[in-house]
């Protein structure tokens, strides 16, 4: 799930702003 | 739990919703009815008024990451993709602040992200949306279903019915508190595919849905059946986004000059 869910794994992990949006 | 643990609860729950989701019911409403002081949104009701609301007016960049094109349905499913990875930002920290949100798998943390935030997305667009057109960038904005509904084929099917939702879900009333509750049950929802630890995630939700329950009750004391209505427009938003992702499907498949975020591709790939 992980390989496949970077961005959001990202996103739960990070209270910042990690995503180029 | 017992009553004062579910309104504790709750209110943990709408603090969170309110630091974080940056558009509130309650602004939106205001600027909608021009009850506001800051200045009416710019009206985009054609290709000459979209142009001006991108060349500065409403939006400060185009579309970040989107080609450039000419295309008008394109450019608003760009649009449309900006405005969804930016709210599954703002969602994700909002699921973070719900109680035992954080404690579960981050396996299944993911999970319930992936299959929740276009749920809880369609739940939230309604505040924005009036029968005539939605608020966007941030209220600066408001595009006229009229004009959604004049784009080519399939674009023009990709807000019709989030519209046609968003009426019957707004006679029911709901303010931000409401809102807040409902959109954590959304996201607590322990039937998600793949789901390591169901029980747990049901535990999270029927907490969430007995408080939200309660809170109805003393918010919404005239309204005997609205938790009942509730619980069945969760099962339309999930008709919804299976639609959705549908249409996108399609878009991917017969417009090929279109691209997909890659967050969104996340989401999607093997979602129904």
């Amino acid at each position: 799930l992980k390989e496949k869910h970077k961005i959001l794994h990202q996103l739960l992990q990070n209270s910042t702003s990690p995503v180029d949006l | 739990p017992g009553g004062s643990d579910l309104k504790t609860l709750a209110k943990q729950v709408n603090t969170a919703y309110l630091k974080n989701l940056s558009m509130t019911k309650k602004r939106a409403r205001s600027i909608l009815s021009g009850k506001t002081s800051s200045t009416s949104p710019f009206v985009i009701y054609d290709v000459d008024t979209l142009w001006k609301a991108e060349s500065g007016l409403v939006w400060s960049q185009l579309a970040p990451g989107a080609p450039l094109t000419k295309e008008i349905g394109v450019h608003v499913f760009y649009r449309c993709q900006c405005t969804t990875v930016e709210t599954v930002r703002e969602l994700t920290e909002f699921a973070k602040c719900i109680p035992g949100f954080v404690d579960l798998f981050l396996n299944d943390q993911v999970t319930l992200l992936k299959y929740g935030v276009h749920e809880a997305i369609f739940a939230m667009l309604p505040s924005l949306m009036n029968k005539d057109g939605l608020l966007v960038a941030n209220g600066k904005g408001f595009v006229t279903r009229e004009f959604l509904r004049s784009l080519r084929k399939p674009f023009s099917e990709i807000m019709e019915p989030k519209f046609e939702f968003a009426v019957k879900f707004n006679a029911l009333e709901l303010d931000d508190s409401d809102l807040a509750l409902f959109v954590a049950a959304i996201i607590l929802c322990g039937d998600r595919p793949g789901l390591m630890n169901v029980k747990q995630v049901e535990q999270s939700q029927d907490n969430i849905l007995q408080a939200l329950d309660l809170h109805l009750q003393a918010n919404h004391s005239d309204s005997v059946y609205l938790f009942p209505k509730l619980l069945q427009k969760m099962a339309d938003l999930r008709q919804l986004v299976t639609e959705n992702a549908q249409l996108v499907q399609k878009i991917k498949k017969t417009e090929s000059e279109t691209s997909l975020h890659p967050l969104l591709q996340e989401i999607y790939k093997d979602m129904y």
